[in-house]
C-alpha cells in the first residue's frame, strides 16, 4: 500500500517539475512587456502610459491616457487646445486611435470647439461603425457621446501669435499660385482660374518646396 | 503632435496620435494625424509605428503602412523606419518627418528626415521614461 502511494507522489512530481523549471525559467526571464513609445520628449505623457499599461489595462486605455495627457499639458504646442490657429485664427484638432488585436480604428480631423481629441476618436471607434469623422460632425458626434464641448479652443498665446502673423501680411503661409501673393486675400487663382487647360503637356516634375512655415514647431 | 505606441502585458498593441496640426493652415486642411496608416498603425502579430511631420506630404505616402509591412516581410524595425522614410525623401527631399516602430516583441527604432528627431520609450526594464535621439 505504502509502496503505491509513494509511486504517486513520485509520477505526480515527475509531472509538475517541467512545469515548475519552465514558471521558474519565465520569472527569471526579464520582463519584456509593458512598452511605451511615442514621438518627441513627451515624458510626462509616457507616463501616463506607462501607469496604465502597467496596472494592467489595455494598450488602446494606454494609448487614450498618453494622449490625453499630452493634449492636456499641450506638450510642445503641437497637442490639444490652445495651439497652432489657422487662417481664422481658430484651432482644430485631429486624433486618431488604433486597436492593433481587432484593426479597429477610430479617428476625428478639423474637430472643433471639443478639447478632448483622443477620447473624441476612441467614441468613434467604440460607438459607430465608421473611421473617421470631420469638422463640426465631429464636435457634434463627441459632444452626443458625453464629450465635454462646445467650447473655445484658442488661447491667449495662440491669438497674439495669429494677429502678429495678420500685422505681417499673413505671411508665410500655405497659399500657392494665388494672388495677392504677399497680403492676407482674399485670394484669387493667379492664372485662368478653372482653365484646366492651363496644365502643362510636357513631363511634369515634383516642384517642392518646404513651406517656410513646417518645421519643428509647426508639423503634424 | 504625439503618435504614440503601446504593448500592454498581455502583448497586445494599440496606437494612438493626437495633433493640433499646422500653424496657419487654410481652414478646412487636415494633415496626417487623423489617417490610419501615416501617423501611425498597429497590427498585432506585427508591431506598431508613430509618425510626425509634414503631413501634407507624409499622408500621400502612409509611411507607417510601410513600416509595419515591411517588419511583417522580416525587416528590423530600424530597417522598416528608415526605408519608410527614405521612399518619402526621395520623392520629397525638402520634406521635414520622422516615424518609430516598435515590433511584437518591443524592440524599437527610429528615422527622420530634414530634422533631429527625439522619440520617448519605457519598459520594464527601466527606471523612468528614456529619450532616444535619432539623427537624419
Amino acid at each position: 500500500m505504502a509502496r503505491s502511494y509513494l509511486s504517486i507522489i513520485l509520477s505526480t512530481l515527475l509531472l509538475f517539475l517541467p512545469l515548475l523549471t519552465a514558471a521558474e525559467a519565465e520569472l527569471g526571464k526579464p520582463k519584456k512587456f509593458p512598452v511605451v513609445v511615442s514621438t518627441w520628449p513627451f515624458i510626462e505623457a509616457v507616463r501616463a502610459a506607462w501607469r496604465v499599461a502597467n496596472n494592467g489595462s489595455s494598450a488602446v486605455e494606454a494609448v487614450v491616457e498618453g494622449c490625453s495627457a499630452c493634449e492636456e499639458l499641450r506638450c510642445d504646442g503641437t497637442v490639444g487646445p490652445g495651439g497652432s490657429p489657422n487662417e481664422n485664427g481658430e484651432t482644430m484638432l485631429d486624433a486618431l486611435i488604433m486597436d492593433g488585436v481587432t484593426m479597429e480604428v477610430g479617428a476625428v480631423a478639423a474637430m472643433r470647439y471639443v478639447k478632448d481629441g483622443i477620447r473624441a476618436a476612441w467614441l468613434v471607434m467604440k460607438h459607430s461603425q465608421h473611421t473617421l469623422l470631420a469638422g463640426e460632425g465631429a464636435s457634434a458626434f463627441a459632444i452626443s457621446m458625453g464629450l465635454p464641448g462646445p467650447m473655445n479652443l484658442s488661447s491667449p498665446e495662440s491669438l497674439k501669435k495669429w494677429l502678429d502673423w495678420k500685422e505681417n501680411r499673413c505671411q508665410p503661409n500655405f497659399r500657392k499660385n494665388v494672388v495677392p501673393a504677399n497680403g492676407c486675400g482674399p485670394y484669387k487663382p493667379k492664372h485662368g482660374g478653372m482653365d484646366v487647360s492651363t496644365e502643362s503637356c510636357e513631363m511634369g516634375t515634383i516642384e517642392y518646396r518646404l513651406p517656410p512655415l513646417v518645421g519643428p514647431h509647426n508639423h503634424d | 503632435t504625439i503618435s504614440m505606441a503601446v504593448i500592454d502585458k498581455m502583448g497586445h498593441i494599440a496606437v494612438g496620435t493626437s495633433t493640433n496640426g499646422a500653424t496657419f493652415k487654410i481652414p478646412g486642411r487636415v494633415g496626417d494625424g487623423p489617417i490610419a496608416g501615416s501617423s501611425a498603425y498597429a497590427d498585432d502579430e506585427v508591431g506598431g509605428c508613430g509618425a510626425t511631420g509634414d503631413g501634407d506630404i507624409m499622408m500621400r505616402f502612409l509611411p507607417c503602412y510601410q513600416v509595419v509591412e515591411s517588419m511583417r516581410q522580416g525587416m528590423k524595425p530600424e530597417q522598416a523606419a528608415k526605408d519608410a522614410v527614405s521612399r518619402i525623401a526621395r520623392k520629397f527631399p525638402d520634406f521635414v518627418g520622422a516615424v518609430v516602430a516598435v515590433d511584437k516583441n518591443g524592440s524599437h527604432a527610429g528615422a527622420c528626415h530634414g530634422w533631429t528627431f527625439q522619440y520617448s520609450v519605457r519598459d520594464p526594464n527601466m527606471d523612468d521614461v528614456q529619450v532616444f535621439t535619432v539623427l537624419p
